[in-house]
């Protein structure tokens, strides 16, 4: 499905900063449940309320200023 | 914490190349000494700054766009600076912030630099938000200090501090320990027969064959003389299985058998070779490719994606190779990528070039010797032609190369644990 503005800026910065990865087989699109479970990575590894939605919260963090290198949390980092 | 690499030595210069136009200079830096003097409080860590010439970090101040450095900026807010990994030493902030110490408004230059020097330092971001390592700037602290999690960090690399540090001398460079290697070479190569070990985009871009215990590289122009191998890497064998180079850590990593070495230009990294656990054995070829960052390992017909600063899940691998390099052949003899995404495979006398979108393109699979080794044909005349290859290669000695051994020094930190444990 086409995402929205607000959405694809979501998936720009899991993108930039290592919690999702461009699929290298098949499709071009993010599968939603890959974007799901990217963004339930960052709201944990922000200490934010995990529900893997791109919630207002999440919005708010992922402008807040940062470092400009990639996060290494992954599901097995965090385990 | 996550580490990331570590320096060689403890005892480090730095030099501030500018600084932000909205600070007092002095008060700018005294912010960039406070932030140094974080990390020599809780590490055997010294810091001298130097005027001119090399130092080991260097700071500087560079807007959207910079000569010197490949990751743009992007105006106010967001991102606020970068750094690289040990030993590269080098830290930029963004000139379009609104640097600050001492207040709440803008961001401070003391907090900000204290992280990125964790950054040059070897250490990776932390999931602790309170943490001065974590990603996202928690903004100013009037009384700011180190969270347990960044001290237990930078002494888990380099120890904590003693009171002796003051009298320590600067500790010597230590020569990687290399197994002996066959003084009896295979017979040179025919670079013409088309057949290779291995090749590799190299540092500075210079591409390089690999062949039984030779080396040479390849040109727009012609062929450069060959090398024995262990004559350019010291302590390689020959008849090596893959050789790849990652220009996001400026490591070179050869395949043989069970083992991966690892060096830095031409020189091998300490610990090194370590044995392959978690991926295949006596693999067929390796690359880089740009456009994710990622190292391809290739062994058969399957393949598995490597991170080096990231822990990677490698339960899901070998995946098939035709599932993402469409129309290449399973085992490859060699592997290379370009710049712009391309990638090129090659097996026997042929090679195959993938586009962008890893697809073979028309015309290919290609010669070998034609193409890439500058032989007029295939099965007339197997001369270079870019002429004969010198006889002085034959007996190569180290000598004949001392200038690319001139090099920076290596690391001490292991990159390759991923694959080999």
């Amino acid at each position: 499905p086409a995402l929205g503005p607000a959405e694809k800026e979501a998936v720009d910065y899991l993108l930039q900063y290592g919690y999702l990865e461009k699929p290298l087989e098949g499709s071009d699109f993010f599968r939603p449940e890959d974007i799901m479970e990217a963004l339930s990575t960052f709201q944990e590894a922000s200490e934010l309320p995990v529900s893997g939605q791109l919630d207002g919260a999440t919005r708010v963090r992922m402008r807040q200023p940062r470092c400009g290198l990639e996060d290494p949390f992954n599901q097995k980092t965090l385990k | 914490y996550l580490l990331l690499g570590r320096w060689r030595k403890k005892h480090l210069t730095f030099r501030i190349l500018n600084l932000p136009s909205t600070l007092p200079t002095h008060t700018a830096r005294a912010a960039v000494h406070q932030a140094f003097q974080y990390w020599s409080n809780v590490a055997p860590l010294t810091f001298r700054e130097v005027q001119a010439g090399r130092a080991d970090i260097r700071l500087s101040f560079h807007g959207r766009k910079s000569l010197y450095c490949s990751k743009n900026f992007d105006g106010p807010g967001r991102v606020l600076a970068h750094a690289d990994i040990p030993e590269l030493g080098s830290v930029h902030f963004d000139e379009d912030e609104l640097w600050t110490e001492g207040t709440y408004r803008g961001v401070n230059l003391r907090i900000i630099a204290a992280h990125e020097l964790g950054h040059a330092l070897g250490l990776g971001h932390s999931r602790y938000t309170q943490a001065l390592m974590a990603p996202v700037y928690a903004g100013y602290r009037p009384y700011f200090k180190l969270h347990p999690d960044d001290v237990a960090g930078i002494q888990a690399l380099y120890g904590k501090k003693s009171p002796e540090i003051e009298g320590e001398e600067e500790e010597e460079a230590e020569l990687p320990t290399v197994p002996p290697v066959p003084t009896q070479p295979s017979p040179m190569p025919d670079p013409c027969s088309g057949d290779l070990d291995a090749m590799m985009l190299g540092p500075h871009g210079k591409t390089y064959a690999f062949k039984g215990d030779y080396v040479w590289t390849v040109t727009e122009s012609g062929l450069g003389p060959l090398f024995r191998v262990s004559a350019l890497w010291e302590g390689l064998p020959g008849n090596l299985d893959a050789a790849v180079y990652s220009p996001r850590t400026q490591q070179i990593y050869f395949f043989k058998g069970d083992k991966v070495w690892c060096y830095m230009n031409f020189r091998m990294n300490r610990g090194y070779p370590k044995k392959l656990n978690r991926v295949g054995p006596s693999l067929d070829a390796a690359l880089y490719w740009p456009l994710n960052q990622k190292v391809f390992l290739f062994k058969g017909s399957g393949y598995w994606q490597w991170d080096e600063l990231a822990p990677t899940d490698f339960s899901r691998y070998p995946k098939p190779i035709k599932g993402l390099f469409t129309g290449v052949p399973d085992q490859p003899s060699a592997a290379m990528s370009w710049r712009d995404g391309r990638v090129d495979f090659f097996k026997g006398k042929h090679y195959w070039r993938l586009n962008r979108q890893l697809q073979v393109e028309k015309g290919y699979p290609r010669d070998i010797a034609q193409n890439w080794m500058h032989c007029r044909s295939q099965t007339s005349d197997h001369t270079p032609a870019s002429g004969d290859t010198p006889a002085s290669a034959t007996g190569t000695t180290v000598d004949t190369i001392s200038s690319p051994m001139d090099t920076t020094l290596n690391t001490d930190h292991f990159p390759t644990d991923a694959i080999t444990d």
